[in-house]
């Protein structure tokens, strides 16, 4: 699965997710990329997200729109909302994977819960950061 | 205003015992080429959804990533994709499912977010309505590779080794009529 979240200049976000699937999925099984607030979710008043892992959980848990949430209602930061959902709420029932997270401010977060995670980032400084490990 | 970007290219068992110096490094060089794909345009005082779009794009035509060009392989060895996308400005989004013809995924979603009064399409009809919007179609072989028709190889075996255990366990007093 790959993804994106981006800021513009007229200060909007905007997020997207593109994937194959899983390896031998049969019965049209259809992950979380293609679910609007599963795998993808954008809304100028929060964040953007796009995720990956095991999609079955990030449906369950509408991972991309409950980090937004968290932003949005409980004032929080990405970092913190983004930690608690997938360190906490994926991890409790063993959902693997990890989000990108971008605020309206230029923030740029990314947790994740598996051993890696292909990632990468240019922040409001112009700072470019690529990584694949812990 | 600041602007920002950020990628993913998947996550899971991924250590540096797990990938070569080379392998590493491939992809190391296909996320910096994608993140400043994207970064360029917003420079140029594009839209997020189009830098979104854009290195997405980056990601889907590279071999190493499970998505586009390089995905895996569904149990009929054919691929299956699936893309979406969402303007936090007005809250649109699109998606398609199950699509197996549409070369780049993520510009269909779009599609589907502006060129429709729908918010997912899915299956033989979403690549119907791509066509018509005059995306790029492919056959569904351009999405092969060697990898992912090994990893698939790999996963059939291992599924059918658990199902004869699973099934041995079930009736193992069978001899017992």
């Amino acid at each position: 699965t790959v993804g994106a979240v981006a800021l513009d200049k007229q200060g909007n976000l905007a997020a997207g997710t593109s994937t194959g699937g899983m390896t031998a999925k049969r019965w049209g099984r259809i992950g979380d990329a293609p679910i609007i607030g599963a795998g993808t979710f954008a809304d100028n008043t929060s964040c953007a997200v796009s995720a990956t892992g095991h999609g079955e959980y990030f449906i369950r848990y509408q991972v991309a729109a409950d980090i937004c949430a968290r932003v949005k209602y409980q004032g929080k930061t990405i970092e913190q909302a983004g930690n608690e959902v997938i360190n906490g709420v994926l991890n409790a029932d063993a959902g693997e994977g990890g989000v990108i997270i971008l605020d309206s401010k230029g923030n740029i977060s990314m947790p994740f819960n598996s051993e890696g995670m292909y990632r990468a980032s240019i922040d409001k400084n112009g700072k470019v950061s690529v990584q694949i490990y812990r | 205003n600041d602007i920002a970007i950020a990628i993913h290219g998947g996550a899971g068992t991924i250590t540096r015992q797990s990938m070569t110096a080379e392998q590493e490094a491939a992809y190391r060089a296909k996320l910096e080429e994608a993140v400043k794909a994207g970064y360029a345009r917003l420079q140029q005082g594009a839209s997020s959804l189009e830098a979104v779009q854009t290195a997405i794009n980056v990601m889907e035509d590279s071999e190493l990533f499970n998505a586009g060009k390089g995905a895996v392989f569904t149990w009929d060895e054919i691929h299956e994709l699936d893309a979406s996308i969402m303007d936090g400005r007005t809250r649109a989004a699109g998606s398609v499912a199950g699509v197996t013809q549409i070369k780049n995924p993520i510009n269909a979603a779009r599609a589907v977010m502006e060129q429709s009064v729908h918010v997912m399409l899915s299956g033989s009809g979403a690549d119907a309505f791509a066509r018509e919007q005059g995306l790029d179609m492919v056959d569904n072989s351009y999405f092969d590779t060697p990898r992912r028709r090994e990893a698939l190889r790999k996963a059939k075996a291992k599924m059918i080794k658990n199902d004869h255990a699973s099934l041995w366990q079930q009736h193992r007093d069978y001899k017992m009529g």
